[in-house]
């Protein structure tokens, strides 16, 4: 039940992420779609995880107070959910 | 009284990180 929420409360969080990115990075919208693309590819467990939720609020509290870095947190982001993509953590299963 | 338009591109971390995702998102489709 407790990771059900967690991945609900995650969700949210980064709907709000995307949504926040999305006006600051109207020049490229591709950037939002990549960073949907990692999302949707990444492991479950770790989409419902508390480290995903401190990692997103981090990055989502930072954006919305400093705007003229949107771009860094969204490559944090993305950078974090590639480490945590499900086909490599696939290969890393023995 | 003249100001200077704020971009994104101003802060050079933030420049930076555009760059890269750019790059990656090149590489990404470039691959697939």
């Amino acid at each position: 039940k407790e990771g059900y929420v967690l991945k609900a409360e995650n969700e949210k969080l980064f709907g709000e992420f995307v949504e926040h990115c999305k006006t600051h990075t109207q020049d490229h919208p591709e950037v939002v779609a990549f960073l949907q693309m990692k999302y949707s590819k990444a492991s479950p467990d770790y989409l419902s995880s508390v480290e995903f939720r401190n990692a997103l609020g981090r990055c989502l509290t930072r954006a919305q107070a400093n705007t003229a870095k949107t771009f860094v947190y969204i490559n944090e982001l993305c950078t974090v959910l590639k480490q945590h993509s499900a086909k490599r953590r696939a290969l890393i299963q023995p | 009284e003249s100001f200077k338009m704020v971009d994104d591109d101003d802060d050079p971390e933030n420049r930076i990180a555009k760059k890269m995702l750019l790059a990656q998102i090149k590489a990404n489709y470039s691959s697939g």
